[in-house]
């Protein structure tokens, strides 16, 4: 299966980083 | 609780590899060498830790790029996976830099590592931000521009990605044709 991510997804990673 | 980032914790892959390439231009120096591979990275954890540690793009000089390619593909056209192909191109006004390049640039990488084009993202080879005093430029390239249906879905999400005005029309250009222009203007092959 294609491993895809929509923009909501990598952008709460984008968050988690800049809280740490 | 408490966020842990210990063992056990895996990171999510991407589809794909991806190389994170940088030009800067030195009118004493050939092309090629002032074109540098910074790093790469296949999860969206390492996508971050990236792009949280390297300079926005507008905060590079004029006449640096970044890109963004597949591993394996080489940011110019000569590359096997890029020379029938061509570039879906979105030129900024001057005043764009301040407002929009980042903003713009970060939603393009977030297509490529997501795989935004489904069935078609295979045609992509990757992105490259142009930081130019004249105007900055932010293009997709994919592998064959006489796919007309991977092109043209390509482009219109693209577009809609960027959150462009309907009546803002972006084009795509072959690389070849861009190759032999012989003034400033490259003809588009599709419109979106």
């Amino acid at each position: 299966e294609k491993k895809r991510y929509d923009r909501e997804f990598l952008l709460g990673f984008q968050f988690i980083f800049a809280s740490l | 609780g408490k966020l842990s980032l210990g063992e056990g914790l895996e990171k999510h892959p991407l589809e794909n590899r991806w190389a994170l390439w940088f030009f800067k231009n030195d009118r004493n120096r050939a092309w090629r060498d002032n074109l540098h591979l910074l790093t790469k990275f296949d999860t969206v954890e390492d996508f971050w830790a990236l792009y949280s540690h390297i300079q926005l793009a507008s905060k590079l000089s004029s006449g640096c790029d970044y890109a963004l390619f597949k591993d394996g593909i080489e940011p110019m056209w000569e590359d096997c996976r890029n020379k029938h192909g061509g570039r879906w191109l979105v030129s900024l006004a001057k005043q764009q830099r301040q407002s929009n390049l980042d903003r713009l640039w970060l939603e393009t990488l977030l297509c490529l590592v997501g795989e935004a084009f489904e069935e078609y993202s295979e045609e992509v080879c990757g992105a490259v931000v142009n930081v130019r005093t004249k105007g900055d430029k932010i293009a997709i390239w994919t592998s064959e521009a006489e796919n007309q249906p991977a092109v043209t879905f390509i482009g219109r999400v693209f577009k809609d990605r960027l959150g462009l005005s309907p009546k803002v029309v972006i084009g795509y250009q072959a690389h070849a044709d861009t190759a032999t222009k012989s003034n400033s203007f490259t003809k588009n092959k599709f419109v979106v």
